[in-house]
């Protein structure tokens, strides 16, 4: 039996959207050197079943989508970070040592559902 | 959002906010390779973010720890070649147990040149102290000597390698009782240069900068699949 389509429009299907993350907001600029704050960025929207193969999904959400259409019990794929890409900081810690670390998976480049 | 900033204050390696007095210069080293990081982020350039190309070695933590050793006064009068000593303490408490060191150097900055260009030639002493320095006694008991060398001009900043020594520090925190600098005037025997070797020790008191710069690698945060080819 055909599953029906939802009814979404393109602009709140699953993609990443801009967020600007300033230290200061959180009020680590008191101890991080640099960067000032960086492009986070972040996913959201949804993943109809309809669109699941468009929207960079895993096979997983393709059959998740499909068992959320025999059974609404079982949850939705959801949008979620599928590239991700790291950032150096540089800040003092509670000794005042200088510390450049390098972390990975803080930038969220794609998104997909999963 | 307290318990939320602890979880990731944990996750960059801390306990608490840190609250710095006043921000530390930030060495070159670590702002070249910041900016290079950067630069390759902006251009999309994959990177291994576990290597770091401009110290040749691996890692994905840079530390600059500063030199909390205070300088060592003797009661007695000085050896006339003596011209400074001063105890070297690095605190090394902030490296975490799964840290890997794989780079510990020490930058001794000796002030700009033009301070010795017609100064006598000068020797550097480096040993690990053996024992705790107790009070009444003016200087700590010396142990293994790990340098001693001349100082030729120009001097600026000189660095040594002390990644042995900060690997056994690490892994036995109560060994770690600091370094026994100790500075030499070689050739005193003319002491119509006197005035001018004591100018120059009093100029090299107040440059001299230690720091110990240790690069350490995280195996959680750098899988193997990221390693570089050889």
């Amino acid at each position: 039996e055909a599953v029906l389509a939802p009814k979404t429009s393109c602009g709140s299907l699953c993609h990443h959207h801009q967020l600007f993350i300033n230290f200061q907001d959180l009020g680590w600029h008191k101890w991080i050197i640099a960067p000032k704050g960086f492009m986070a960025n972040y996913c959201h929207g949804d993943c109809p079943f309809s669109m699941t193969t468009s929207l960079n999904s895993s096979n997983y959400a393709f059959m998740q989508a499909l068992m959320h259409a025999v059974d609404p019990e079982i949850p939705q794929a959801v949008c979620i970070p599928t590239k991700l890409s790291p950032i150096s900081m540089l800040y003092q810690d509670n000794d005042d040592n200088v510390i450049l670390r390098h972390y990975e998976d803080m930038v969220v480049d794609e998104c997909g559902c999963g | 959002f307290q318990f939320q900033e602890h979880v990731f204050l944990q996750f960059l390696g801390l306990d608490k906010v840190p609250s710095p007095q006043k921000f530390q210069p930030v060495p070159s080293v670590l702002k070249k390779i910041f900016r290079d990081q950067e630069a390759a982020a902006t251009s999309g350039d994959s990177q291994d973010l576990c290597y770091i190309k401009d110290l040749g070695t691996r890692g994905n933590i840079l530390r600059l720890l500063l030199d909390q050793g205070l300088f060592l006064y003797s009661e007695k009068l000085p050896q006339a070649s003596s011209c400074l000593q001063k105890q070297l303490y690095f605190n090394l408490s902030a490296i975490q147990d799964k840290e890997q060191l794989t780079m510990a150097q020490l930058g001794l900055d000796l002030g700009p040149n033009t301070y010795y260009k017609q100064g006598p030639e000068l020797e550097l002493a480096l040993s690990l102290v053996q024992e705790p320095h107790v009070w009444g006694q003016s200087i700590p008991k010396p142990g293994k000597m790990l340098v001693l060398q001349s100082v030729p001009w120009p001097q600026g900043v000189v660095h040594f390698n002390l990644l042995d020594v900060a690997k056994d520090w690490n892994s036995n925190p109560q060994k770690n009782l600091g370094l026994l600098l100790e500075i030499l005037v070689k050739g005193t025997r003319d002491w119509g240069v006197n005035f001018q070797l004591q100018d120059t020790c009093a100029r090299l008191r107040q440059s001299l900068h230690a720091s110990l710069l240790v690069v350490s690698l995280n195996p959680e945060q750098c899988h193997p699949s990221s390693r570089r080819r050889r």
